[in-house]
């Protein structure tokens, strides 16, 4: 089982990396538990690691792993933007 | 692959190193041979698409737009780009896309790194060769093999020869256009020859030196976070972040005070989870400490524990003592064999007994020799056994390992050069056995 400690690193780890939106200070807005679950997919997936879902071993080895600082995922929050403008 | 969505509107680039990587981190390289890596790192670039990189010497002021297009530098945590590096591990470089901005291209490698140019710690070229990448308008791929994977993937072979896998080449030809036919170009003849082995490794004379990299400690413990080394009459002690306090080692009297006087051998140390008191185990008697003083009323007996083995004899040293993240419990190991103990609500009491159903033997955990040097718990609560130049790691409440190689602490943990290569070791369990590595 994942401890809090490391899920709420987990979290910002695919906060830094473009998985998930950065926090947002002015509505405090919570990652749902869906959200976060698609983006560990994500992740998982990007990271050719098995999909489940949840941080499981290889999903902490892999964030655990050294690497380059950049995100992965470029301009998230600019496409979700976009689509809620379009609608 | 992937796009940045940014490009330069040239083809001739020009790029300068402003710093190099830190010699008491990264002693194998020298100025010459980061020169010739990073040229190298951008012909794996302009093999395949029609660019051309210009180096302009340095500018060790750190002018703000001297220095050409891509300007590579050598930088540690916080350094004015507003993405700060986190010390040892974790990130290790990033670059800025192209652009018109001031840092567009900038290449930053962190030096808190061990930068090699060999198979050992992390190998400057590959990292050159990804982060060249991004600075050229690539964003991270998630295809395999590509080297702008986000996630260092190790040395990628032969520097002169490396070719760009496919994602890549296609990704580059994407934005820059196909080399003429996609042939390699002609070899710069200003290209020098880089060494087909990693250079040798400096010679030391310093006796502190052999002492601090041949391993072999008496105790090592987590001590608010600092991992304490402790030899002989000496000790070294290893950051939060990884970095060495000194390469020269500390007199055990002289920090911790209280301990006999001549004390030259110190069995085992870890901190009380309860109150945040530091037992040291010496023979057959144990001190409390708090903070750096040695409490009133020590030494005691170390049968106050009441280690007992099976056969009812009381146990007269302690070989390595630590608190398993994973559950708070205390472990004292001795003579291949261990106890547990839970501290949590007796303090200084005097009178302690192990828990039920101990001792047990050492064998439970897997693949690391019976007789350890000395435990602690470290990173996300893992168990680290050390013994000699080695050390284990066994994933947060697991009695084996993914991996059963051991690693290197002179390297890891003490700032030591990586040993020559030789023949795979034994296991240390079965050294009669010989274990076979991917390409063995």
């Amino acid at each position: 089982p994942v401890v809090p400690d490391q899920y709420s690193r987990a979290v910002d780890w695919l906060s830094r990396y473009g998985y998930l939106p950065p926090p947002d200070p002015r509505t405090s807005k919570l990652q749902t538990k869906e959200g976060i679950e698609e983006a560990i997919r994500v992740m998982q997936r990007f990271g050719g690691i098995q999909e489940t879902g949840v941080i499981d071993s290889e999903t902490v080895k892999l964030m655990s792993t050294p690497r380059c600082s950049l995100p992965d995922i470029v301009g998230r929050m600019d496409l979700r933007r976009r689509r809620r403008r379009k609608r | 692959y992937a796009l940045s969505g940014l490009r330069w509107h040239k083809t001739d680039l020009t790029w300068s190193i402003h710093s190099y990587p830190s010699p008491s981190i990264s002693p194998s390289l020298s100025k010459d041979l980061v020169n010739s890596i990073m040229r190298y790192g951008f012909k794996a670039w302009s093999d395949v698409a029609p660019l051309k990189f210009h180096q302009l010497p340095g500018d060790s002021s750190g002018g703000a737009t001297a220095g050409g297009d891509i300007r590579v530098s050598f930088a540690s945590l916080l350094h004015d780009d507003g993405y700060p590096f986190d010390g040892r591990g974790g990130t290790l470089a990033h670059a800025f896309f192209p652009g018109r901005d001031e840092v567009a291209g900038d290449t930053h490698f962190d030096d808190h790194e061990i930068w090699s140019y060999g198979v050992i710690k992390n190998n400057l070229f590959t990292v050159a060769v990804h982060e060249f990448g991004h600075a050229l308008g690539l964003s991270h791929s998630s295809s395999d093999p590509s080297i702008m994977r986000p996630y260092y993937q190790g040395p990628v072979g032969d520097v002169s020869t490396f070719k760009l896998p496919m994602d890549d080449r296609l990704a580059i030809q994407q934005l820059y256009g196909v080399k003429d036919a996609d042939r390699p170009g002609v070899v710069d003849p200003n290209l020098p020859r880089l060494p087909s082995r990693p250079p040798p490794k400096p010679t030391h004379s310093d006796p502190s030196f052999h002492e601090r990299c041949q391993g072999g400690f008496d105790a090592i413990a987590n001590i608010r976070g600092e991992v304490f080394f402790f030899k002989g009459s000496q000790f070294w002690r290893t950051q939060r972040d990884g970095s060495l306090v000194s390469l020269n080692p500390a007199q055990i009297k002289n920090f911790w005070r209280g301990l006999p006087p001549g004390t030259n051998k110190i069995d085992a140390v870890y901190e009380r989870k309860s109150d945040s008191k530091i037992i040291f185990f010496i023979g057959s008697e144990y001190w409390v400490f708090k903070d750096t003083e040695a409490m009133a009323g020590y030494p005691r007996p170390l049968s106050e524990w009441g280690m007992r083995r099976k056969n009812g004899q009381l146990v007269d040293r302690v070989d390595a003592a630590f608190i398993w993240a994973h559950n708070g419990k205390t472990y004292l190991f001795s003579g291949g064999e261990y106890w547990r103990f839970d501290e949590s609500r007796k303090g200084d009491q005097a009178t302690r007994q192990p828990d039920l159903d101990y001792p047990r033997k050492n064998k439970l955990w897997e693949g690391i020799p019976l007789h350890m040097d000395d435990v602690i718990s470290w990173g996300e609560g893992d168990a680290y056994f050390f013994k000699d130049n080695s050390y284990w790691v066994f994933m947060k409440g697991r009695l084996t390992q993914d991996a059963v190689t051991p690693k290197s602490i002179g390297e890891d943990w003490l700032r030591c050069p990586a040993p020559p290569s030789t023949s795979t070791a034994a296991s240390p369990r079965f050294p009669q056995e010989c274990r076979c590595d991917l390409k063995g």
